[in-house]
């Protein structure tokens, strides 16, 4: 079993906690944008790693990913277990470190009084005020469908810390052992070393696990695309089941500027592609028996008879396309 | 774009990733600096483009004539930066990763 070391977890996740005076305080609006729970810690302390890794290029744990696993509360046999299911991790990233965290109600009798005194519940008093009750961590895992209690990995005996505070184990050659065995699924719970009267009340502060790996497929071309590009985009058919949850409620503004008016074909005006009609074997030349605006040939007018003459033209006809002489004489050679 | 200059340099994009879809999951940052690469290789080359010596033999053998159909060298990233993004996986768990070639930061013909 593991003694109550001090946990050698990478530099960068004692930060975020230690210096932490107030765990419940908001890093700003990106926590916020997580959607429900976003007060919640494991989102202050990831995106605390991401402002480091952003502010000063500080790799989280000297890796390139770092992966947070938030808890699922079970009472099992009277006992609240923490399930933490680890299928996310991918097969190239490989484990540099793990840490626990976990929220340490106070134990001291002064505490105590306080928290009863807040608490104004009258049987809180009735805890024994002698020396602290030592609890212990117990980690099991178990392969996804089984419904035993799982095989222990670890225990861990908790010193009681002197007031209300998180704290962080090393639980690296846990999460290792289990991932060499193949079972993603993690439960923790906390004991007390000698029995207490009912089931403890979980923390409202709910654990939360941290992976920090390296993912050695980071470096593959497109690797962005294996973990965020969520669905194609550009669906045939119906879209994938794991899409985006309403990728047909496309949020994007379309930036594209709607076409002016009926699309203009190029070909040349009144030398349309009738069919000519079926007779004699002679060929006769499509364009003699096209009825054409263009067919007498005009004497070439003055420049500035043109131009006007241009202009006029222009305004009749301006919703057919007009050709000079030289293209219509090479339109009609042809 | 107009006035931008026909040799190979690094030309600014902003990438918002709303636009591509991607903002359900990604919580920060919601959009990033990419740039983007464009530009002439011409021949002759001038060192502000960095050629490397394969460009450089291949420009010259495209301005001589010598073998037909030679395109001139691409004008494509040359440094590129990491950057880390925090998103939300399948299972709405919180994770960053640090992804490297992100984005531009010099250009170069190849």
């Amino acid at each position: 079993s593991h003694r109550a070391t001090a946990w050698p977890a990478p530099q960068s996740s004692a930060d975020g906690l230690v210096e932490d005076k107030d765990p419940q305080r908001s890093p700003g609006d990106a926590a916020t944008a997580l959607g429900p729970g976003a007060q919640d810690m494991v989102a202050v302390h990831m995106f605390r790693l991401y402002e480091k890794y952003s502010r000063r290029g500080a790799r989280p744990g000297g890796g390139n990913t770092v992966r947070s696993f938030r808890a699922r509360l079970e009472v099992v046999d009277q006992k609240a277990l923490y399930f933490f299911n680890l299928t996310s991790m991918q097969d190239s990233e490989m484990i540099l470190a793990a840490t626990f965290h976990f929220y340490s109600e106070p134990w001291w009798p002064w505490a105590r009084e306080a928290l009863c005194k807040r608490s104004k519940n009258a049987s809180c008093r009735l805890f024994s005020t002698g020396l602290p009750a030592r609890h212990h961590l117990l980690f099991h895992s178990l392969s996804q469908n089984t419904a035993t209690q799982g095989l222990l990995r670890g225990a861990m005996a908790l010193a009681p810390p002197p007031r209300g505070l998180w704290q962080t184990k090393d639980i690296s050659p846990i999460v290792k052992a289990a991932r060499r065995d193949g079972e993603l699924l993690l439960s923790a719970q906390l004991e007390a070393a000698k029995k207490e009267p009912g089931v403890r009340r979980p923390s409202p502060h709910a654990p939360y696990i941290l992976i920090y790996a390296n993912d050695l497929a980071i470096s593959e071309p497109n690797s962005v695309a294996v973990t965020l590009q969520r669905y194609d985009p550009f669906p045939a058919g119906d879209p994938e089941p794991g899409a985006a949850p309403n990728s047909s409620a496309d949020p994007r503004v379309r930036r594209a500027t709607q076409a002016s008016g009926p699309l203009q074909d190029n070909e040349l005006p009144g030398l349309d592609e009738r069919r000519v009609p079926a007779h004699g074997a002679q060929h006769h030349h499509e364009y003699e028996l096209w009825p054409s605006p263009f067919q007498a040939l005009k004497t070439r007018p003055a420049r500035k008879e043109r131009r006007r003459k241009g202009q006029d033209l222009f305004v009749a006809s301006s919703q057919v396309l007009n050709f000079d002489e030289k293209t219509m004489q090479k339109a009609r050679r042809k | 774009q107009w006035n931008e200059p026909r040799i190979c340099s690094r030309r600014y994009l902003k990438v918002d990733f709303a636009d591509i879809g991607w903002n359900e999951w990604i919580i920060s940052p919601k959009s990033f600096d990419a740039y983007y690469c464009a530009g002439a290789c011409e021949f002759p080359m001038p060192k502000i483009v960095r050629p490397s010596n394969h460009a450089t033999i291949q420009s010259i053998v495209r301005a001589v004539g010598i073998v037909p159909g030679i395109p001139e060298p691409c004008c494509i990233p040359d440094k590129m930066n990491s950057l880390g993004v925090l998103f939300l996986d399948e299972n709405q768990n919180v994770v960053l990763k640090v992804y490297p070639n992100m984005s531009v930061e010099t250009c170069a013909c190849r």
